[in-house]
Order: structure tokens, then C-alpha cells, then sequence
């Protein structure tokens, strides 16, 4: 464990908090993506399946735990709860699951490091991970003005992701025969997908300005 | 365990 990898694992569980506190204070989920968000359950789902006989540290379990229950508490606002999901922008939200899973899927079962099921699940993991954010960030552009938490909610999620690059760069210098091509390929291929968010994101800041992203 | 070490991140 070195610091990168810890900042980006806190990065992450405060984007995650950022968004659960939003909808439960402003019981609105306005501007996020319910596609998104279950996209990311099945993220968690599929990679967390060896929670209870693969033990690696409590550290790693107490998060899988956390990132499981969290997004199943914002899935659940979304479909559930009788203000929340009135606030749902279903006519925006219409990216295909199947254009993202279906890939995946394929991907994961040509491209693995072993063909066994929990394998292959959890390299599919891996990809959707990558393309899991592809639903809100379409969104984003359509809403055009982007509020503040949901602006920051992405932004924390890029900078997860930025950190988990840092934390491989720290550990191919400092651990011999560390290598994790899969994971890395699939890890660049999502942070770039934040690049042109980033852009927008800093330029608002900048300028103190409301982030508008365009069309 | 090389299976295992690319495991130990979230």
C-alpha cells in the first residue's frame, strides 16, 4: 500500500459520499445517471464476488463492503424513493447498457488471464469499469448547465483515477516483477475518458464560473 | 502468487 493508492481509494469513496449526501439533502438526483450508477453495481458486484473466501486485508474488505452498499443505496434512491426518483432524468438517460456489456463481455472472455468463471468475471469487471462512467458523462453534455456536486462528483471520480496511475507508476519502480497489463490498458483507457471533462472542469474554476460543457 | 498480487487493489 503506498499513498497514492490510498488517496485514490479515499477519492473515490468520498465521490461516492459527495453523490449519496447530494440526493439524500436535496432529494433530488437530478443530472445523474441511474445507467451510470447501476453500471458501477455491477462493477462491484462481479469484482467483490470473493469477498468472503479471497481475504486479503480488512482494509480491502471494509471498502468492497462500503462501495457495495453505498451504490446500492443510491441505486435504490433512484429507483425507489417515492420524491427522488420523480427527480430521475429518464428522457436523458437512454445510453444502451447492451453497447457497454455486451463488449465487455466479449472482451472478457477472449481477453483473460484465466479461463475460469470468477475470472472472467472479474475482467469484465475490469472493462466495464473502464466505460461504466460513459452514461453520465453523455448526460452531463445533454443537461448543459451541470450543478456543482454533480460537476464535482465526476471530477473526484477522474482524480481516483489519476491517483490509481500514480500508485502503478510508484509500484513498477519500487516492486520487482510487478506487472498488470490488463488493469493498467483498461485503467488508462478510463482516465482518458475524463481528459475532456477536466478540461471543461478546470477552465469553469478558473474562471469561477457555473461548469457548461458544450454541445 | 502472481493471480493473487493483481488482486490486492479495490
Amino acid at each position: 500500500m503506498n499513498l497514492f493508492r490510498f488517496a485514490g481509494d479515499i477519492l473515490h469513496l468520498l465521490s461516492i459520499l459527495v453523490l449519496l449526501l447530494k440526493i439524500h439533502a436535496t432529494k433530488s438526483c437530478a443530472g445523474i445517471s441511474l445507467k451510470t450508477q447501476e453500471l458501477y453495481l455491477a462493477v462491484f458486484i462481479t469484482r467483490y464476488l470473493d469477498l468472503f473466501w479471497n481475504f486479503h486485508s480488512l482494509y480491502n474488505s471494509v471498502f468492497k463492503v462500503v462501495y457495495i452498499g453505498t451504490t446500492s443505496m443510491i441505486v435504490w434512491y433512484m429507483r425507489r424513493h417515492r420524491n427522488v426518483k420523480l427527480t430521475y432524468d429518464r428522457d436523458h438517460d437512454t445510453f444502451r447498457y447492451l453497447f457497454l456489456v455486451a463488449p465487455c463481455a466479449v472482451l472478457s472472455l477472449l481477453i483473460n488471464a484465466r479461463y475460469n468463471l470468477f475470472e472472467i468475471l472479474w475482467t469484465f469487471s475490469i472493462y466495464l469499469e473502464a466505460v461504466a462512467i460513459l452514461p453520465q458523462l453523455v448526460l452531463l453534455q445533454r443537461t448543459k448547465n451541470v450543478d456543482n456536486l454533480t460537476g464535482n462528483y465526476v471530477f473526484l471520480l477522474g482524480l481516483y483515477r489519476a491517483f490509481y496511475i500514480l500508485n502503478w507508476v510508484y509500484r513498477f519502480a519500487t516492486e520487482p516483477g510487478y506487472s498488470a497489463w490488463l488493469v493498467w490498458i483498461s485503467g488508462l483507457i478510463q482516465t482518458g475518458l475524463y481528459l475532456d471533462f477536466f478540461y471543461y472542469y478546470v477552465q469553469a474554476w478558473k474562471q469561477s464560473k457555473k461548469l457548461q460543457l458544450p454541445s | 502468487n502472481k493471480s493473487k498480487k493483481k488482486k490486492d487493489e479495490l
